[in-house]
């Protein structure tokens, strides 16, 4: 759970 | 011989990346290498560290510290690439190179590194698919415009498995 919250907040920089 | 009892990933590194020192010290950054593959959230603690000291305004110790990242994805295996393959950490490496974060004020030898990094890194780790959406978006904003030439021991290719031996 801890994992896919994490991928869920991993975001490329807004350009 | 150097006093290694109770030094922390932070004291290794301030070590490693100090403005003071005359060349590279291989004493401290595989000390560095070392700490993150003792402790358990090593890798987690070591990005956090290193994008800190990559983004210092002193070009000496940017450099150094791109020296310790190299190091570590050598030496510290998945551990250490699955934290470098999220944005958390590609990010920091993206704001050093663009115009529209430090990439003004970073010299471009450091920007220049960075770039060699990520190339390579999307040559040598292509299950890490977060690191080529982030070279291919600067390529995208016209900030990486040529892939750079990426010298033999930037490759990070494994050396293959050991042969079974024969009887």
């Amino acid at each position: 759970l801890g994992e896919e919250s994490e991928e869920r907040d991993d975001h490329l920089l807004p350009m | 011989m150097a006093e290694t009892e109770g030094e922390s990933l932070e004291s290794w590194l301030n070590k490693a990346t100090n403005p003071s020192n005359r060349q590279e010290d291989w004493e401290y950054i595989i000390g560095f290498c070392d700490q993150i593959n003792k402790e358990l959230e090593g890798p987690q603690i070591a990005v956090r560290l290193l994008a800190h000291k990559i983004q210092s305004p002193q070009e000496w110790e940017a450099v150094q510290a791109l020296t310790v990242l190299e190091a570590c994805m050598k030496n510290c295996g998945r551990r250490f690439h699955n934290e470098v393959g999220k944005f958390r950490f590609l990010n920091e490496l993206i704001k050093v190179v663009s115009p529209k974060y430090l990439g003004d004020r970073v010299s471009e030898k450091v920007k220049a590194t960075v770039i060699e990094l990520l190339y390579s890194w999307t040559l040598a780790l292509p299950e890490e698919a977060k690191i080529k959406d982030a070279y291919h978006m600067l390529k995208r904003q016209g900030i990486v415009q040529l892939d750079p030439a990426v010298p033999m021991d930037r490759t990070l290719i494994p050396s293959p498995p050991p042969r079974p031996k024969n009887p």
